[in-house]
């Protein structure tokens, strides 16, 4: 599970997660 | 909208009725960034179209430390137009959703 969540000070939440592969942009 | 190199887009469905939207970013092309970006993964976030602003979200992208501080206006940039055509599509579709 390679999700990661970090949380700012603010509260808001940012999950990271892997670039679905179909979303990366051709080199 | 202008190729920041900077990719948002919505992380859900929006039927256009709640204020607050999963949006997920990620940098498509970093040569565009002037700083290097902490992580290459997709960060997911919800915003509040009526309550916040995209400088909001960017200046705590950089707190957080996936940004660096040179990047903030386009990583603000980024999020703003897609925040606009969010907005304008809700317009659109607004007679359907009532």
């Amino acid at each position: 599970n390679s999700l990661t969540q970090v949380v700012h000070s603010a509260g808001r939440r940012f999950i990271v997660s892997p670039v679905p592969e179909s979303r990366l942009r051709e080199p | 909208a202008e190729d920041t190199g900077v990719r948002v887009e919505l992380a859900e469905e929006d039927h256009g009725r709640k204020s607050s939207i999963a949006l997920r970013l990620w940098v498509e092309d970093p040569k565009k960034l002037k700083g290097k970006p902490k992580d290459n993964g997709a960060i997911e976030f919800t915003f509040d179209l009526e309550k916040e602003t995209p400088d909001d979200v960017a200046q705590e992208m950089i707190e957080s430390g996936f940004f660096h501080e040179s990047d903030v206006k386009i990583v603000a940039k980024s999020i703003r137009d897609r925040v606009a055509l969010i907005q304008w599509r809700r317009e659109r579709i607004r007679p359907l959703t009532q």
